[in-house]
Order: C-alpha cells, then structure tokens, then sequence
C-alpha cells in the first residue's frame, strides 16, 4: 500500500475473542503529511471491526486536534490498511489470534 | 503517567503517549 508517513499498529494482542481492537498510531515519517501534527506522540484508540470506520475515527482525530483536516484522507487510509490486514489474518489463521 | 494524555471526542477515547524510543529508531 502506498505509504502515508504515518503508521498503525495493534496496541494489545489481538486475541480475536470480539470486534474491538486496540490500536496504536503515529507519525513516522512527518515529511509525508501536509498540515501540522505532533510529532513524536502515539496516540491509542480503541476500534470496532463491526461498527467503526476509519474515516469516522481519522474525522474524530482531526477534531481533536492531532492532526490538520488535510491530512484526514492519510489517517484514514492507514488505518483502513492496518484493520483490512488484521481481518485478514483472522479469517486465514483463527489460531493465529 | 504525566506523559500520557486523555482526550476524548465524540465518545471515542484517545490515549496520547510518547512513540517508545525504539519505535522511532525504526523509521
């Protein structure tokens, strides 16, 4: 996937066990992005697989502040890239929860 | 911590800490 500059991870192992997870995202590379942000700080969220969508989480961090609306697009793409991956590996190897 | 800070929007909470060190060595 195209790089955003931006990186999500899991903040907990995900031990499929239901929809939430708990994410960890951050500035990885700040030349990437187009308006202001933090640098240097993670910030954690928790994720539904059934009821959240990345943009409605990316919206959430550019009205909090973290990041400029400019980059809303790139939040949610990565996010989007990090939870399609996560689902991913849920259906191929449910033991690898 | 006094690092970590609690925001919360739109009943989402979001918990903001320092990237680890060794994270950013990474990138």
């Amino acid at each position: 996937a195209e790089d955003t500059g931006l990186r999500v991870e899991l903040a907990e192992e995900d031990d499929c066990s239901n929809s939430s997870l708990a994410l960890r995202l951050w500035v990885e590379d700040p030349k990437k992005l187009k308006g202001k942000h933090k640098d240097n700080e993670a910030i954690e969220f928790s994720f539904n697989l059934e009821t959240d969508t990345p943009e409605e989480v990316a919206y959430e961090m550019v009205k909090s502040g973290f990041f400029h609306e400019s980059d809303s697009k790139a939040v949610a793409k990565s996010i989007r890239d990090r939870v399609t991956l996560i689902k991913k590996t849920r259906e191929k190897k449910p033991a690898g929860c | 911590s006094s690092l970590t800070q609690v925001v919360h929007s739109a009943g989402r909470r979001f918990i903001v800490s320092p990237v680890p060190e060794s994270r950013l060595r990474e990138s």
